[in-house]
């Protein structure tokens, strides 16, 4: 594509693709869009994350990600779309301007690339990461069990050949801790939303326990306002709860760190699959699924922006 | 680049806890190298799992002798992927 008008948002595209979109958007919006860096994945590529800030110095920030498992295609792809709605709407949408007046909003679209590239040239199921264990030739740990919350307790796999092994320890993945150092130096990320595929799902902490988080019904009320703003677009069904409510009890996750962290407005996707197709999710739904995300996306990070804390 | 011919994802409904743990038994089958895209948590829950060909008759069979249903969700992995391809490759070639 030669801008991000012509880049195609309704089909799956490479990393180096989604890279060059990012320099293209940066390139054209460099009033609202910068490249940040914070880290290199195991193999050494560079982990981005797209800041959207209307200026101002240490403002508080809303945080999205994508694609932290990589087989969950449809993420990267609508974290692609997110990027450029921001850009196209925040002069339009009194709402997401409003947003922008008080926040930033920091949007890292492949969270996982080593494993995304791996996804794309050799084994489409690829889930974790691409580090190596000592003493073991299975490849990778879980992304979403390796934070440093109820680390390594159930609901994680201490086999390194498990879809859900934990990891070495907390942080061992540099694609984690990259987010980590980022967050902590931060220090003012008041929303944190981390997505996921499949099964249409809304989650706030906790995984690793089954108590309920201190604020659980202001969040368990957002996220019945995220819902309904979701399924109004095309009627998509969302259950929303707390992880080890609503799917399994689910250790080191992501958002029960960022929620031990202070950031109370942590929440976690399971995007859609309408049509049985699980991670397959035909491109014809990147579209669909990224709007209707959209309008949840928007709906907390509003309220996250009305209820700074 | 690994192929995924004859790999079927099941979509199995365990009716109550028994069934569940059997499923869990299976999962715990690491030669049969079940992919679990959702996995087993409690009755009423949808279970979907990716199933290696040589593995497919094994695990029909085991479920079916358990009275546990299941329908194929995905007939064919690989006709998804080189679907999935086949599309990507038509836009770069566009």
């Amino acid at each position: 594509a030669l801008t991000t008008d012509t880049f195609n948002y309704a089909t799956y595209h490479t990393l180096d693709e989604i890279y060059e979109f990012i320099d293209q958007l940066v390139t054209e919006n460099q009033h609202l869009v910068s490249k940040i860096q914070i880290g290199n994945t195991y193999e050494g590529r560079p982990i981005y994350v797209l800041k959207f800030s209307t200026g101002g110095t240490d403002r508080p920030a809303a945080w999205i990600d994508t694609g932290i498992h990589s087989r969950e295609w449809v993420t990267q792809a609508s974290g692609v779309w997110f990027a450029k709605k921001i850009t196209t709407d925040y002069e339009k949408d009194p709402t997401l301007k409003a947003i922008l007046e008080k926040m930033d909003i920091f949007l890292e679209i492949v969270t996982n690339p080593d494993g995304f590239v791996y996804t794309h040239k050799t084994n489409r199921m690829w889930r974790k990461t691409r580090s190596r264990t000592q003493g073991s030739l299975c490849v990778g740990a879980d992304p979403n069990r390796n934070w440093d919350a109820g680390f390594g307790l159930s609901g994680a796999s201490s086999n390194p050949c498990s879809d859900t092994y934990h990891g070495k320890s907390a942080n061992s993945e540099v694609e984690v801790k990259a987010i980590v150092d980022f967050v902590k130096t931060h220090g003012k990320i008041k929303a944190f939303i981390s997505i996921h595929s499949y099964s249409q799902l809304l989650l706030y902490p906790y995984g690793y326990k089954s108590d309920a988080v201190p604020n659980k019904e202001e969040l368990d009320k957002l996220a019945k306002s995220a819902v309904t703003a979701l399924t109004s677009l095309y009627g998509t069904k969302y259950k929303y709860g707390s992880i080890i409510d609503t799917i399994y009890q689910a250790s080191g996750n992501t958002i029960d760190w960022t929620y031990s962290q202070g950031i109370k407005y942590s929440f976690t996707f399971e995007l859609r699959d309408t049509g049985l197709r699980g991670f397959l999710l035909p491109a014809s739904q990147i579209i669909p699924t990224a709007e209707e995300t959209w309008l949840a996306l928007l709906t907390i990070i509003d309220h996250a922006s009305k209820n700074l804390y | 680049t690994e192929i995924f011919v004859g790999h079927q994802v099941l979509r199995i409904s365990a009716a109550d806890e028994a069934q569940v743990q059997k499923v869990k038994e299976l999962e715990s089958l690491e030669h049969l190298q079940l992919d679990f895209w959702r996995d087993p948590v409690r009755p009423g829950l949808p279970i979907d799992v990716r199933v290696p060909f040589p593995s497919v008759q094994s695990v029909k069979v085991f479920l079916e002798s358990h009275d546990i249903s299941y329908e194929i969700m995905i007939e064919d992995v690989q006709s998804l992927l080189d679907e999935e391809q086949k599309q990507m490759s038509a836009l770069r070639a566009r």
